[in-house]
């Protein structure tokens, strides 16, 4: 590290703890990202009345060598891990995918003109995990 | 996947199952292990959605029959009530229903008898489609529902003598059909500004519909008079009121996967120290109405 501070004389002092930080918080990990959608868009709100927006998410991000408790993996992530780095190249490295949902509730129009109010489970990404 | 294979639809769930002999056909990702193909859903209902109607045959789909606005309107401010402004299910809803449907009675028996609605008895046949209802959705409570016009003047009282049958079609007889069981009631209400009056035909309703009974023919006679006679006030001057023909109202609790199990997710809490820890009682009203588990709610939140 005393290395790397040397090399980067050119950082101007005052945004020294940007400078910092990417040691802290590495750059492009695993993590929850936004994504919002209306139902016009893909011309479904002729039948689905409510809601009008739909935020599912999505997981998007590297998976660090040693996952620890920080993405709640479990053991075996880190075992693929070594699968892939010491054993067989093919096996694929843990992904970044969701870890935990929250419901939706929808309001459609039924082809026989009735109307139907349903919660589905899992229809929005709150966490993300690597495993 | 709609390009290959022709996919048949699952009498008992509703849902979607590739028929045996050409699931080789389907791509593998869609594929369940073999044990659990039988009658199994392969894709939840909204994504059924996905499989019909790719974008190139949206525009070829058969219209769909248009709902009533006052049941849209209804329905509406049923999911505000139900759930927050980004459509998840409120938490603090006790309700035990995941689904509710709302049905009008078929066209044609509304128009034959639309005429009968003037003056102050009404007599009504309505006969419901109940096809949409899956196997799995299990009825919790059912409810006509009633919206008067305007001409009724606001907060004023109503008692109405409600007679309800049920009328079975004897396939025997062509000429008219019988009366298999009846009930009559009279209902007491201050019609206020919303105008909507639920009739609670659970228990009356809750035979036919436990035997998946697809059509339920329904005769009701409606006479309202102003006045409560609880309050010794006369019964006096029918009113004379337009009365759009009810709608059927049934609140469900999907046990498919796919649907929200609030009391799932609820253990799932309990399980983990981090979440607030919620009392609910199992006995509470299945669309969350007052009582007792309110107050509960209103102490749980204040401690909390």
């Amino acid at each position: 590290r005393d290395e790397n501070l040397k090399e980067a004389p050119a950082t101007p002092p005052y945004n020294l703890s940007e400078y910092f930080k990417q040691f802290l918080f590495p750059q492009n990990e695993c993590e929850l990202h936004n994504f919002r959608l209306s139902f016009s868009q893909l011309k479904w709100d002729r039948w689905i009345i409510a809601p009008h927006r739909y935020s599912p998410q999505y997981c998007k991000g590297d998976c660090p060598r040693v996952v620890g408790h920080r993405y709640g993996s479990p053991v075996h992530t880190m075992v693929q891990n070594i699968i892939y780095e010491k054993l067989d190249s093919t096996v694929p490295k843990p992904s970044c995918v969701p870890a935990e949902y929250s419901p939706l509730s929808v309001l459609t129009i039924e082809p026989d003109g009735s109307i139907v109010y349903k919660e589905y489970e899992d229809m929005i990404a709150t966490k993300c995990t690597c495993r | 996947p709609h390009s290959r294979g022709r996919v048949v639809s699952d009498k008992t769930s509703g849902l979607l199952v590739a028929p045996e002999d050409n699931i080789s056909e389907l791509n593998p990702l869609l594929r369940l292990p073999k044990g659990m193909r039988r009658g199994y859903a392969l894709l939840p209902p909204l994504l059924k959605v996905l499989s019909d109607r790719g974008p190139q045959n949206w525009e070829s789909e058969a219209p769909r029959l248009q709902p009533d606005s006052r049941a849209l309107r209804y329905m509406k401010r049923l999911y505000k009530m139900s759930a927050t402004k980004e459509g998840i299910p409120k938490a603090n809803k006790s309700h035990l229903y995941n689904t509710v449907r709302l049905f009008t009675p078929c066209s044609e028996c509304k128009h034959r008898h639309g005429d009968l609605m003037k003056g102050d008895v009404h007599s009504v046949d309505l006969l419901f489609n109940l096809d949409r209802v899956t196997a799995l959705e299990h009825l919790l409570k059912s409810v006509l529902l009633y919206s008067f016009d305007t001409s009724v003047p606001i907060s004023s009282s109503i008692t109405c003598m409600c007679h309800l049958s049920v009328k079975e079609h004897d396939f025997s007889s062509q000429v008219c059909p019988s009366i298999s069981h009846a009930i009559a009631f009279s209902l007491h209400f201050e019609v206020r500004k919303r105008k909507w009056v639920e009739l609670d035909v659970t228990s009356f309703l809750q035979p036919l519909i436990a035997t998946k009974r697809r059509n339920i023919h329904m005769a009701v006679n409606f006479t309202c008079l102003m006045g409560d006679p609880q309050q010794n006030t006369k019964l006096e001057n029918p009113i004379n009121m337009a009365l759009v023909p009810p709608s059927l109202l049934l609140y469900l609790n999907d046990t498919s996967e796919q649907a929200y199990h609030r009391w799932n997710s609820l253990r799932h809490r309990r399980k983990n120290p981090m979440w607030p820890r919620q009392r609910n009682s199992l006995l509470v009203d299945p669309t969350g109405g007052k009582g007792k588990e309110n107050s509960q709610g209103k102490r749980a939140s204040r401690r909390r």
